[in-house]
């Protein structure tokens, strides 16, 4: 089954 | 100083509109080149970039870069009192609390002064880094509106999965399954309206799954331009986006859905 990702781990915080 | 002066002040309301359902608030960063705007919606699940370049204004000035910190729905209060052709301004001090918008009519008939309070808005500004999709689909707007809608109505889930010759966008629920599929418009094609028209540009097959709660959410910037943009790859966010003329674009990144 699939679980909905988070966008904070394909991005960079600046 | 920061001013700005939009012809089409309907634009400006329209991008607004597109934002405010995901994102209650945020910082607009006004510098010497234009106005950028990050932010993601509660579950961190969605990321909205508008990026509005300073030559889509007839009218554009920044002496100092200035963040204006505004409750999106807050401000969509003040653009309703705007005329569908109405011009609009932007005025706001380095160190305001407040910014000023001034909508007129054509005729400068009618002129009309709101001033907003402004909001002090720490939020994390994430970098996007620059990434070669291994798909990018330009279709019709209205057409991607439409199949968001409607699959929507039978599964909460689409899987997106892109070849050379079509994208096809698949569903599943307790009432059943399908899939809706849009081939790639002939290139020799020289007749009709290259906004009507899907291109793929594809280095690799791919397919991934998203929400369609967000999907929906992304279409109400349809009205801001005919086409739009979906741009995937493996493991990693889907890009929506829909650019407007010179004035700039707006895009939201999807994050998918993955195997536990």
């Amino acid at each position: 089954s699939q679980v909905q990702g988070k966008i904070q781990k394909y991005f960079i915080k600046q | 100083m920061f001013e700005c002066a939009l012809i089409q002040g309907e634009l400006f309301r329209k991008l607004i509109a597109s934002v405010q359902d995901l994102v209650q608030d945020g910082n607009f960063m006004c510098d010497a080149n234009g106005i950028s705007l990050q932010g993601m919606d509660s579950s961190h699940v969605a990321l909205v970039a508008l990026a509005l370049k300073k030559e889509g204004f007839v009218e554009y000035r920044c002496d100092r870069d200035v963040t204006l910190g505004i409750n999106f729905a807050n401000l969509a209060k003040m653009l309703k009192c705007m005329g569908a052709k109405d011009r609009l301004s932007i005025r706001a001090q380095d160190e305001g609390d407040s910014a000023s918008f001034v909508f007129e009519s054509e005729d400068s008939s009618r002129v009309s002064n709101f001033e907003l309070k402004l909001m002090q808005i720490d939020q994390e500004q994430l970098g996007v880094p620059e990434t070669q999709y291994k798909a990018v689909i330009r279709m019709p707007s209205s057409e991607f509106q439409r199949i968001c809608k409607d699959l929507s109505a039978i599964g909460d889930t689409v899987s997106i999965s892109v070849t050379k010759e079509a994208v096809k966008f698949s569903v599943g629920g307790d009432i059943g399954s399908g899939d809706m599929s849009l081939r790639q418009s002939e290139s020799g094609d020289v007749d009709g309206d290259d906004s009507e028209k899907v291109m793929i540009e594809l280095e690799e097959p791919v397919q991934q799954n998203f929400a369609l709660r967000y999907l929906n959410n992304f279409t109400k910037a349809t009205a801001l331009s005919k086409t739009v943009t979906l741009s995937l790859g493996t493991d990693m966010p889907l890009v929506t986006e829909y650019k407007m003329d010179n004035l700039g674009s707006i895009r939201y990144y999807l994050a998918p859905k993955i195997d536990e």
